[in-house]
């Protein structure tokens, strides 16, 4: 028996819209601690992982660990029919046909049901070692939004430079190249604002990326007022976004290679 | 310009 509640759906509904462009259909691991999802998109460029953990909920059990194949895109429609701060209620049996997820509004005085079909989904996981990573850039995922919005006016493929100066996003296309800099503060406090950015560095590091999963990442931007960036040389990046006091959000991107 | 790289190849499947 999984029984999970979250006291907004709202949450719930920027998480599933943050991962599902990238994924049509992921097993959701429960167990005690939390719920795991990992998932590559369908080229195997991409690598989406979400952990959330058991006591971010108001309610949570798990008696046994079951993993649950969902579709995405119903899992999505069917949240577009609670309001934002409804409660939501997932509930599934041991062996279950279907996960239910059930709203109440906030005055308690409507109560909604819905079932959504799960399935056998046999896709590989990977194994994330832990990395040391060269450079963490610390911004604001509003920045890094309006960035990759910005350079994918220009360009296919974006290379980030991080060095101890700060974090520099470049792109070139047909039309031309763009650059944006972005420089490193050795605070983040309120003088400096909450759009400041921090560059945490061992070594330079530069990687060049497809923007077009830079577009989906920053699709979890309303999840997180910051996002970080981790790159270490001849290594996926990793981007995380946290989800407040309980979990976290990362994508991970291979690099574009030297032929 | 360099070649689009795969997760798979970077991290082992398990």
């Amino acid at each position: 028996m999984i029984e999970a509640v979250l006291p907004q759906a709202s949450l719930l509904k920027k998480i599933i819209e943050a991962i599902k462009e990238l994924v049509s259909e992921a097993n959701f691991d429960f167990s005690e601690t939390g719920i795991r999802l990992q998932a590559m998109d369908k080229s195997h460029i991409a690598l989406s992982f979400l952990h959330l953990r058991n006591d971010g909920f108001s309610e949570y059990r798990c008696d046994r660990s079951q993993t649950l194949g969902i579709n995405l895109e119903s899992f999505s429609k069917v949240l577009k029919c609670a309001a934002n701060d409804d409660q939501v209620q997932i509930k599934a049996t041991d062996k279950a046909e279907s996960l239910s997820i059930s709203f109440e509004s906030t005055a308690k005085d409507r109560v909604s049901e819905f079932n959504v079909k799960l399935m056998d989904i046999d896709i590989d996981s990977v194994d994330v070692p832990d990395m040391d990573y060269q450079a963490t850039v610390n911004m604001s995922s509003q920045e890094f939004a309006r960035i990759v919005r910005d350079m994918m006016t220009i360009g296919e493929a974006i290379t980030i430079d991080a060095t101890k100066q700060g974090v520099k996003f470049s792109t070139s296309g047909d039309a031309g190249e763009g650059n944006i800099l972005l420089r490193h503060r050795k605070t983040i406090d309120e003088e400096d604002g909450p759009s400041s950015t921090s560059v945490e560095i061992n070594e330079p590091v530069s990687h060049s990326l497809a923007l077009k999963f830079l577009a989906n990442f920053a699709k979890a931007a309303p999840l997180a007022d910051r996002v970080s960036i981790n790159l270490i040389e001849d290594a996926p990046v990793m981007f995380e976004f946290k989800i407040s006091d309980m979990g976290h959000i990362r994508f991970y991107l291979a690099p574009q290679i030297e032929e | 310009k360099g070649q689009q790289g795969r997760i798979d190849s970077f991290f082992k499947i398990s």
